[in-house]
């Protein structure tokens, strides 16, 4: 919360676009702006109209180095733009550093992520700690087709507005926290000796000479990949890791996307019956990639590059009770199953679970 | 003389630290920092205000990592305080 509470003393407020930007389509801009106003609009009373030729209450503007409000912007890169908190006069106001490369997707800066994050100030939120949530002060890009408003940010303007007058309250994702007992994976995979946590639009990621455990988007590394991975494995011969989501998996070499991906999950030999994949890891010393999906896996050659024969098996006849997998990923020769919040390590060699622990056991907790 | 690398760097290091957290940590102007005692603990403190707010090691220092977040591209708002 912004310091002595401030807030509209009304629900229907109004804007004002001042000016666009030569970097994009007006119709874009008025589009990114509607959509970042839908943000706030959805999880609280405020209601939103535009107004043309008179003073609104949040005056929209792109404006070059000073500006004359005291907070000069300081070109490409650096601070991207910046609000006031509600109030008179440049009150809710919210300024664009014109110098910024503006776009609706996700090269330079997205200009509707702005200004949701900016929008928020100029309702009388402040900064969050909180990595995942849309008031975080430094820009992180998310695909807008799949952007929701983070639970952070909805406590905080319902704290100032109350809730919406939706039947059903919205929700938003939480930010997973390493140590959460609770916390489940999507997906896991190795890359270049390091562990790869997905969860939702986020990455876990672990290093081994590292005590802590980052925090990143997916996007960060690969904002060409959509959020929830639903598997993964790492091909460490070839230095390759492939990522499923739904129908499609998509291949990096090394650190990039490879292009021509994604493809469909067919092309591995897959049946048309299976939609998707749960998890998959692959054993470097027999070439061997095992692919589970519901209570049951395929195994697939990677030298001959097909589907071995007499796949699909059931898991439990052949790894044991580890029920559904979410999860898995094989290291130092032992396989780690992810069910929920529990994982089992499995040795492929004696074919029988040897340990169980907790999903988070890899982060120090 | 040429000046040696490092100390440019660290004049620029400086430089970024203080900017940054004379923008969104209401780090004063005048923090004397030629008065090594006062104006260094001012900034030092600054300093861990901002570490502990991004979740980084609270070490009072400029690390990498600290100075990687302070260059991404980020709000204009200051991170605590009124913005008026």
């Amino acid at each position: 919360f912004t310091a002595g509470n401030p807030k509209w003393k009304k629900n229907n407020l109004t804007y004002r676009i001042l000016n666009y930007t030569p970097k994009m389509r007006q119709a874009d801009v008025d589009e990114a702006i509607q959509k970042a106003l839908r943000v706030w609009s959805n999880v609280t009373p405020l209601t939103f109209q535009k107004v043309e030729d008179k003073e609104a209450d949040i005056m929209i503007s792109f404006a070059y180095r000073d500006h004359r409000d005291n907070s000069p912007f300081d070109g490409p890169n650096g601070q991207l733009a910046h609000a006031f908190q509600p109030g008179e006069g440049i009150g809710g106001d919210v300024h664009l550093d014109e110098e910024e490369a503006w776009t609706k997707d996700g090269r330079g800066y997205n200009l509707f992520i702005v200004i949701a994050h900016e929008l928020g100030h100029s309702l009388g939120l402040s900064h969050s700690s909180d990595p995942g949530a849309l008031m975080y002060p430094a820009y992180s890009y998310t695909d807008p087709s799949e952007f929701l408003l983070p639970q952070d940010d909805i406590d905080g303007i319902q704290a100032i507005y109350g809730q919406s007058d939706a039947a059903v309250q919205p929700t938003g994702p939480v930010t997973p926290q390493a140590c959460d007992p609770n916390l489940t994976f999507d997906a896991i995979t190795t890359l270049r000796g390091e562990i790869m946590f997905f969860k939702g639009r986020y990455m876990l990621r672990k290093h081994p000479e590292r005590a802590e455990t980052e925090l990143n988007f997916i996007s960060l590394f690969w904002p060409n990949l959509p959020s929830g991975i639903q598997a993964a494995y790492e091909n460490v011969e070839r230095d390759e890791v492939l990522l499923f989501k739904e129908g499609k998996y998509w291949l990096l070499r090394g650190y990039d996307i490879a292009p021509g991906y994604p493809k469909p999950i067919y092309r591995l030999g897959f049946p048309k019956t299976v939609k998707r994949v749960n998890a998959a890891y692959s054993d470097e010393t027999t070439g061997k990639t095992y692919f589970f999906i519901a209570d049951r896996y395929w195994r697939y050659d990677e030298n001959k590059r097909s589907m071995d024969h007499g796949y699909p098996r059931k898991i439990a006849s052949d790894f044991g009770k580890i029920g559904r997998v979410d999860a898995a990923f094989q290291k130092d020769g032992y396989v780690y199953f992810f069910h929920g919040t529990t994982q089992f390590q499995f040795d492929p060699r004696a074919k029988r679970i040897v340990r169980q622990m907790k999903s988070i056991s890899w982060f120090n907790c | 003389f040429p000046v040696a690398p490092e100390t440019e760097d660290e004049g620029k290091t400086l430089q970024l630290v203080e900017s940054y957290l004379r923008n969104f940590y209401d780090l004063q102007r005048d923090h004397h920092p030629h008065l090594r005692s006062t104006g260094e603990n001012q900034l030092v403190e600054k300093l861990k205000e901002m570490q502990a707010f991004f979740g980084l090691k609270v070490t009072g220092k400029p690390d990498l990592e600290t100075l990687g977040m302070m260059k991404k591209p980020r709000c204009g708002v200051p991170d605590i305080g009124q913005y008026v």
